[in-house]
């Protein structure tokens, strides 16, 4: 029975049975497409399971990926420059040859700690990061967040298609905050405390969309968004 | 008089069950977040030649048959999954990921002989 479910784990995907040490919340944007898919199944309507109709992209395969920086980017071994700065990586080896990218979107949340901590509306900015090196190289993004909204979608196709041809190349983000109309975070010193407080605030998740052609033979020549 | 003997053997000729696969069962709950169970099917019955054609046969179990009766080593038709359907399923993976994605072949909608 242990090598039939091996074998069942592994046309999944799946190494071994999985036991995740944290379970994250699913977000109701998946549950919803779940219970659509369900629909479809039930209808007969398979040629919806290869359509996000959610997302407008086809795709077959939905995943979100849990920020994994505090594991690739340890405290001991990498000085973090800035209190305001957190690392975050993304371990996207599962996506297979077989898979086409069609959407990658950083979702970041931050919680009511992270403006208490800094008591400012927020300006945040997300850099790639290009070598291993503690200063970020290419601003990817740099957007004023007021109080009130709190979570942040950014588009990263590019940079995932590229970090999923040269796998090597993916060496995370750094996401950084600074109160509003500040250039300069070093300028200002936080407490210990402060700085633990702003980074267990704020969630990270990266929700990616692939189309497996194998499975979808019909979407694998889809129209070109107009420019 | 044959009526009853006809009854009784029809119940061992190919056809589809009710099945439900309940994950809590199978020991996956803790990773499959939905659906917790789905009803399915399995193919369970005889295929004799002379009926074959009644239960959604392909041309190559006759074949098959045909063969049997003149190399016993060859197996007779058996009754197999004839269409099948996908699911989606919602799950985790190690490294606590969230994965939807629909998988083929995973209920069973008509059984024949094959």
């Amino acid at each position: 029975p242990q090598l039939e479910e091996a074998s069942l784990l592994h046309f999944m995907g799946l190494n071994k049975v999985p036991s995740p040490r944290i379970a994250q919340p699913v977000p109701s944007i998946l549950m919803k497409i779940f219970q659509e898919r369900q629909k479809a199944v039930a209808t007969g309507h398979y040629r919806k399971l290869c359509y996000v109709k959610e997302f407008g992209v086809p795709g077959n395969l939905i995943r979100l990926f849990q920020d994994q920086g505090a594991l690739f980017y340890p405290k001991e071994v990498v000085q973090v420059p800035s209190c305001t700065q957190k690392f975050l990586f993304f371990n996207l080896s599962v996506i297979t040859q077989d898979e086409q990218l069609m959407m990658a979107k950083l979702d970041l949340r931050l919680g009511l700690n992270a403006y208490n901590a800094l008591q400012e509306d927020l300006e945040v900015v997300v850099s790639l990061i290009q070598r291993r090196a503690p200063q970020p190289d290419q601003k990817l993004l740099l957007r004023y967040l007021p109080r009130s909204q709190g979570i942040l979608h950014v588009d990263l196709l590019d940079v995932v298609k590229e970090w999923n041809s040269n796998p090597q190349s993916n060496l995370g983000l750094v996401l950084e905050l600074l109160p509003k109309g500040e250039n300069n975070s070093t300028v200002t010193i936080y407490p210990q405390e402060t700085c633990d407080n702003w980074r267990q605030s704020i969630r990270a998740s990266l929700m990616v969309v692939t189309l497996n052609i194998k499975e979808c033979p019909r979407f694998s020549h889809f129209p070109r968004k107009r420019r | 008089a044959t009526l009853p003997t006809m009854e009784s053997a029809s119940r061992h000729l190919c056809r589809r069950h009710q099945m439900v696969i309940n994950f809590e069962d199978l020991g996956w709950h803790k990773w499959i977040i939905a659906p917790k169970e789905f009803r399915t099917n399995y193919c369970k019955g005889d295929c004799p030649f002379s009926l074959m054609s009644f239960f959604n046969s392909s041309n190559y179990a006759f074949l098959q048959t045909l063969m049997n009766s003149r190399t016993p080593e060859i197996p007779k038709a058996t009754c197999i999954p004839t269409k099948l359907s996908p699911i989606s399923m919602l799950y985790y993976d190690s490294d606590g990921n969230i994965i939807l994605q629909h998988h083929e072949g995973m209920v069973v909608d008509e059984c024949g002989c094959g």
